[in-house]
């Protein structure tokens, strides 16, 4: 006989990523701008830092408080910033073969190593 | 038996939805 329930909401985590989703969107509590190419993208540090190697090694540190706005290279990766931005706020991640080059390399340099694994998977199965 | 917890699944949303931009 169960002395006690746990009610687990399955859908629960996506919820939250749809909310913080919106709230990046209508710019509420958004604490960094990243800047690619010249370009501003405003998002939140905790998220950043939950889905990336490299704004975990910026962020983690008493240091990472006071960033609020970083630079990120232009060039052939800047087009791939935008996509990876949107992946980790809604685990969605557009490839197409003319951006997967762009995304893998914005990937690599944010150490996000799933997602470049995915986009080396995604340009090997374009080739074949 | 004493102590059993039992995990019941909740398939409904789980939090108030924030409303999307206009």
């Amino acid at each position: 006989r169960a002395l006690g329930y746990v009610r687990e909401f399955t859908r629960h985590s996506s919820d939250v990523l749809g909310n913080l989703n919106e709230l990046r969107l209508r710019g509420i509590l958004t604490d960094v701008t990243l800047l690619v190419g010249g370009q501003p993208l405003r998002a939140h540090k905790a998220v950043l830092i939950a889905c990336s190697g490299f704004f975990y090694s910026i962020f983690r540190g008493r240091a990472g408080v006071g960033v609020d706005v970083l630079s990120l290279p232009g060039g052939p990766e800047a087009g791939g910033f935008a996509p990876l931005l949107d992946f980790m706020y809604t685990s969605r991640l557009r490839l197409s073969p003319a951006t997967a080059p762009a995304v893998l390399a914005a990937a690599t340099y944010l150490q996000m190593d799933h997602v470049v694994q995915a986009c080396h998977r995604f340009i090997q199965a374009s080739y074949e | 038996h004493e102590g059993l917890v039992a995990t019941v699944k909740e398939a409904g949303r789980s939090i108030h939805e924030i409303p999307r931009e206009e």
